[in-house]
């Protein structure tokens, strides 16, 4: 039999050892070990890499740490703007979506725009409007509130610059 | 960012990323993530990639596809091409942040040029790693 794998992330940055307690640390960890598993036993049970990424992503997005779904940070005027996109290697199809609000799982919406219209990417209103023809039920704000998040976006919110999830201030650059 | 790619027992790969953006950012600000091709890629030919980390780097370096030529143009190993794109060529436009990737024979690849990445892998042959640091 060939060799299945899946692997994950959760993102990027200053994260340097000891700016974490070992309590927030096993958290990160637990919480990438659940979607690992979720979407390893997919491939296990001679599913698709297309489902096992879904599922994989859709457990992250559901977790309060990671910056996405549930966890995702907030813009400058306090929402929180949403993008995903998932592609599929044997047939090269893709779906992408941008700039949604109150999506629960953004890479479900991905995926239903490759598998349920002509398109790739759709962004904004028109992406809004189409999550709706499909009954997608949209979150209330608090469900995406974080106290964490809450206070990154406080330290910089009256500047001009924007931050990594999980990097220190980045100095804003305007071409 | 969150992502995940993957090659399933039939040798097919395919690749998922989904963002909050960027803390405090404004004007319908897009980065790489939703981007094919920069920031999520998928071709059973070459590889699956998923990236993170400063995203108009990872646009303006085509980073998900980049690794896909690597591999298809100068017949790079997924390992070399993952570490080339995100270790030189990202590095040297001044592009923070990693990716990882999976092959149609199953070999993976998790580059980051960060002090850390949260990344976890799981294989048939019975690996099994999750990391946060370096």
């Amino acid at each position: 039999m060939k060799k299945y794998s899946l692997v994950i992330h959760g993102g990027a940055g200053t994260l340097v050892k000891g700016l974490m307690t070992p309590e927030k640390e096993e958290q990160y960890k637990s919480a990438l070990n659940e979607a690992l598993e979720k979407g390893y036993a997919i491939l296990e049970n001679s599913g698709s890499a297309m489902d096992a990424v879904e599922v994989a992503v859709n457990h992250l997005e559901d977790s309060p740490l990671f910056n996405a779904g549930k966890g995702s940070v907030f813009t400058n005027d306090g929402t929180h703007e949403m993008d995903a996109a998932i592609m599929d290697g044997k047939t090269l199809d893709a779906g992408a979506v941008s700039l949604i609000t109150g999506i629960k799982n953004p890479i479900s919406l991905a995926r239903d725009i490759m598998e349920k219209t002509d398109h790739v990417f759709l962004a904004g209103e028109g992406a809004m409007r189409f999550a709706k023809s499909l009954d997608y039920t949209l979150e209330a704000p608090e469900y995406f509130y974080d106290e964490h998040r809450y206070q990154q976006w406080q330290n910089i919110k009256d500047s001009d610059k924007f931050q990594l999830d999980h990097s220190m201030k980045k100095e804003g650059k305007f071409g | 960012t969150v992502g995940a790619v993957a090659c399933d027992q039939n040798g097919n790969v395919a690749a998922a990323t989904s963002t909050g953006g960027m803390t405090n950012k404004r004007w319908g600000r897009v980065g790489d993530s939703p981007m094919i091709g920069s920031g999520t890629y998928a071709n059973n030919k070459t590889c699956a990639v998923s990236c993170t980390g400063s995203g108009e780097y990872f646009i303006r370096g085509v980073v998900a596809y980049d690794v896909s030529c690597l591999m298809e143009y100068k017949g790079m190993s997924l390992e070399e091409a993952a570490s080339e794109v995100i270790n030189k060529r990202v590095l040297e436009i001044g592009g923070d942040g990693g990716l990882i990737a999976v092959d149609a024979e199953g070999n993976i690849a998790m580059p980051f040029n960060t002090e850390g990445m949260y990344r976890a892998f799981k294989t048939s042959k019975g690996e099994k790693e999750i990391g946060i640091y370096r």
